[in-house]
């Protein structure tokens, strides 16, 4: 399975 | 006094093709040093950067700094009214950004400038095991081989290749570009290539593109123009494994 991740992680 | 004059209005164009199919509102921002703008679609999964330095530009008036909020697919519609030997002027009147395309024939534009719904954060700084460069050309015809198979694909960069790798349904594709960059470690990632397509419409941009990327971290995109006098760059964020 996979999901999209987002990229507020990187803020 | 505002007041940018730019003898390729392809430049801007050809930005606003990807700028516009990412995100619907920029915020661009003008001062002494040149034009940029940061933006995130809503979704949160791509980020686009561009920066236009002050020599690109063949008049560039700019006393103070100025942010121009902007409906993208609007301004989108004008710039696509532009020929590539137009010469192309912004100036600001009022609540509108002005846009005049100069060629056999002169034609005006009054875009409305906007209130911006969400703030964008700044560009973030990633630091990446891996950076290549590719011909925007081959990247998108690669996406293209890939894309007949599958709505996903797997970017793989070791010392010699990168990698384009897809499983589908019914079949499966792998396109192999020998890089020619010293890379000392390998970096996977995977990314929907509805998203990659969108930065590719940016592809008459570049002279020069880079990628950049690290095991399931965002792929970094980036085009830059000769003499450093512009880049576009994009951020988009990996699927990954559960």
């Amino acid at each position: 399975k996979q999901r999209q991740t987002t990229l507020d992680m990187f803020f | 006094m505002f007041k940018l004059i730019l003898s390729d209005p392809s430049i801007f164009k050809t930005s606003f093709e990807a700028i516009s199919s990412i995100v619907d509102e920029v915020q661009i921002e003008v001062d002494s040093d040149g034009l940029r703008l940061n933006a995130i679609d809503r979704s949160h999964i791509t980020y686009v950067h561009l920066e236009l330095k002050e020599r690109l530009f063949d008049v560039f008036q700019c006393d103070e700094p100025i942010k121009l909020n902007v409906d993208t697919e609007e301004l989108m519609k004008v710039l696509k009214r532009s020929k590539s030997d137009d010469v192309m002027e912004l100036t600001v009147d009022g609540g509108s950004l002005i846009v005049t395309f100069e060629g056999a024939i002169k034609k005006t534009f009054k875009v409305k400038l906007i209130d911006l719904e969400y703030e964008t954060p700044e560009s973030p700084s990633i630091e990446y095991p891996v950076k290549i460069t590719i011909p925007i050309k081959t990247l998108k015809e690669s996406i293209q081989d890939i894309e007949i198979v599958a709505d996903r694909v797997e970017f793989n960069i070791d010392q010699d290749f990168l990698k384009l790798k897809a499983v589908g349904e019914f079949s499966d594709a792998e396109v192999e570009y020998l890089h020619g960059e010293k890379v000392t470690e390998d970096a996977r990632a995977i990314f929907a290539i509805e998203n990659i397509k969108e930065m590719l419409k940016a592809e008459k941009f570049a002279d020069t593109t880079y990628i950049s990327l690290g095991d399931d971290m965002p792929l970094t995109l980036t085009l830059e123009l000769l003499n450093e006098e512009g880049e576009l760059s994009f951020l988009l964020a990996p699927r990954i494994e559960e």
